[in-house]
């Protein structure tokens, strides 16, 4: 553990909880796409398989024992919540996740590390995670006007995949041998994938204007 | 390069 990697858990973890602190005391997700909230929880799902059979530390499994209930809880809101279900915009959250789901299985089918259904399912994890964040993004050029809160939560998610990377570099250059392609690759896609989202939002924080996303 | 140590990132 670096302290890159656990201000990236930590990170990764705020983000969690003030998606779900939002949901649960205003009991509104306007601004929130449900299909990144789907695709989060499948991304856990396939990524922490191994929380029953492997035990790393107390803290591996607590954080994906979070991660796992927080992704799934915020879909049962949004999904089943009488109140909250009221509030989501499903004619403006169309992003056909479907077309990220199967590319990303297709290319884990190609690109992994060993061809055994624990692999696969891993590298799914990172490929769907990569791209998980799209319907949100274009969720919020449609909506235009973002709630601090949804822009606090995609601002901290994009933040803990970039603080993994500088924990990649670390572990790079403190640990022998330590070359994952794929997971670099992935982790690299993904926050870059957040660059715009972060000039717009240090612009607007900059110039103490309320976030806008260009249409 | 075991994928062993990557698996204890979450």
């Amino acid at each position: 553990m670096n302290i890159f990697r656990l201000a990236g858990d930590m990170t990764h973890l705020a983000s969690v909880l003030v998606l779900l602190l939002k949901i649960h005391t205003i009991k509104s997700c306007a601004g929130v796409s449900l299909k990144t909230q789907e695709l989060y929880a499948l991304v856990f799902a396939t990524r922490y398989l191994d929380i029953f059979t492997d035990f790393i530390s107390l803290y591996n499994t607590v954080m994906k024992l979070i991660f796992l209930g927080s992704s799934f809880s915020i879909v049962w809101y949004i999904r089943r919540h009488k109140i909250v279900r009221r509030s989501y915009d499903k004619d403006q959250d169309t992003f056909r996740h479907y077309f990220l789901v199967l590319p990303c299985l297709l290319l884990a089918l190609v690109i992994h590390e060993k061809f055994t259904f624990r692999e696969v399912m891993w590298a799914f994890s990172l490929y769907l995670e990569a791209v998980a964040i799209l319907p949100q993004l274009v969720l919020l050029q449609r909506t235009r006007n973002i709630d601090n809160l949804t822009g606090q939560y995609v601002f901290l998610l994009g933040a803990y995949r970039a603080l993994y990377i500088l924990n990649w570099i670390y572990r790079y250059f403190t640990e022998p041998h330590f070359v994952h392609w794929i997971t670099w690759i992935a982790g690299l896609v993904q926050t870059l994938l957040y660059a715009d989202f972060f000039y717009y939002y240090f612009e607007s924080w900059k110039n103490n204007v309320k976030l806008q996303l260009p249409a | 390069s075991s994928n062993k140590e990557l698996k204890d990132e979450l």
